[in-house]
């Protein structure tokens, strides 16, 4: 479902250059369950950027069920990401002057075939995570953990094809974690959803079937398990 | 060195009242080296936002070395979190305008007695955390875990009596949370530095040398125990 050729990231910081990701090439099949694990500064969220949709390489190729991404006009692209990927920002990313459930619902309400009643879905994904409670509080009136467990509901709002999650329980206590590994083992069993996710936690990386390691910007291991 | 007497907080949202601290006691002695754990959502921050004088509760009272801190002008309580405090905050709260140096540097800048060179000060502090070639960076040019160790620098900066750290390592791998907390036990042997530290991370909390356990806003657990 996802190729990536070649791909190539490159930053300026006033005349110095910093080199995100170095020809990082990878294919990942539809239903896929891959951790992506290394140091601090490897280059994992510029990596899931590319992947996501969110940012275009220096060089290099992404397709995402054949379809060149780097190539596509803005507006397919929006369509895309809304539709085929549900990610997860490091810093979660919310709109602060929506409340939990507008937070949720908006990607639904976005959507260009209607699969869902936006606020009736919202509700359902953010009481699987325990926040039944707090679905019209804003970001600021949330704990760190419960804004993290926003941004997982809203990117699985729509269902997606591919969810890209950047370090998804960093700040979750063990409970709440396994209610989200659980949901994330649920749609791939159920739908194939395609599951990539960035972590630091050793204790998620060994519940991926697979994990590639990045450091310093390249892919140097990457081994197909099967987790216990 | 802290006593936090009768903590409470109560909170707003619309009509809706919502306790998140209850009638918390504690007292910390100075040089300790303090875990605080507890669900998502335990209210962990907000205790950390009073006993760093960032937030004044709604009953109860908060004192740093025998001075009652909620009842300080706004000037006195500025001196005390500059130079008494080192917090480090879930979210980072760098400013976005400065470098990574700049960030560190400016609490140095604003001590009343001056006990270090600031730019001097910052770029062996980041030089210790790994970030030497990254110390001109502003915060969205650094990876989540760099920015995580910057805001770290910069509570180190003034070499505080207490340090407050609210979930200092949820965004690095191992290694740098090795040198974290490294520094954090060397401050503490060297200059008994009082550290308290919030963590979801198991391998962060036996590394504390006493654990406070809060739940639904109230302390349910106090283990003094050894780290081995
Ligand atoms: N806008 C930018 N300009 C310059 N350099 C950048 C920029 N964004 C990131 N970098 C650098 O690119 C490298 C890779 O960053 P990235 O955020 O992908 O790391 P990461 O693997 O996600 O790290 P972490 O685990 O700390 O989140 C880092 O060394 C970082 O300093
Ligand atoms: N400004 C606010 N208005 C209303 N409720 C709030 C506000 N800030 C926090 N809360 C609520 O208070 C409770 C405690 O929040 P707090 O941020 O202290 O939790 P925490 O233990 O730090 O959680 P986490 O581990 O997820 O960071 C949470 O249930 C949260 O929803
Ligand atoms: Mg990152
Ligand atoms: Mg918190």
């Amino acid at each position: 479902v996802l190729r990536a050729q070649n791909l190539s990231k490159t930053l300026k910081v006033g005349e110095v250059k910093v080199e995100a990701l170095r020809n990082v090439s990878l294919t990942i099949e539809r239903g896929e369950f891959v951790g992506i694990v290394g140091p601090s500064g490897s280059g994992k969220s510029t990596l899931l950027g590319l992947i996501g949709g969110l940012d275009t390489p220096t060089t290099g190729t992404i397709e995402i069920d054949g379809v060149d991404i780097t190539r596509l006009s803005e507006r397919k692209l929006t369509r895309i990401r809304n539709e085929k990927i549900g990610f997860i920002f490091q810093a979660f990313n919310l709109i602060p002057t929506l409340t939990a459930l507008e937070n949720v619902a908006l990607p639904v309400q976005f959507a260009a075939k209607r699969q869902f009643n936006p606020h009736k879905r919202a509700k359902e994904l953010l009481d699987m995570f325990g926040l039944g409670d707090r679905i019209h509080h804003r970001p600021t009136q949330l704990s760190g953990g419960q804004q993290q467990r926003v941004a997982i509901a809203r990117a699985l709002a729509n269902n997606p094809a591919i969810i890209v999650g950047d370090e998804p329980t960093g700040n979750l206590d063990s409970e709440s974690s396994s209610v989200v590994m659980e949901a994330l083992r649920n749609v791939r069993d159920t739908f194939n959803t395609t599951v990539i996710l960035v972590t630091h936690d050793p204790g998620i990386a060994e519940q991926m079937e697979r994990l590639i390691t990045l450091v310093d910007g390249r892919i140097t291991d990457e081994d197909a398990r099967t987790a216990t």
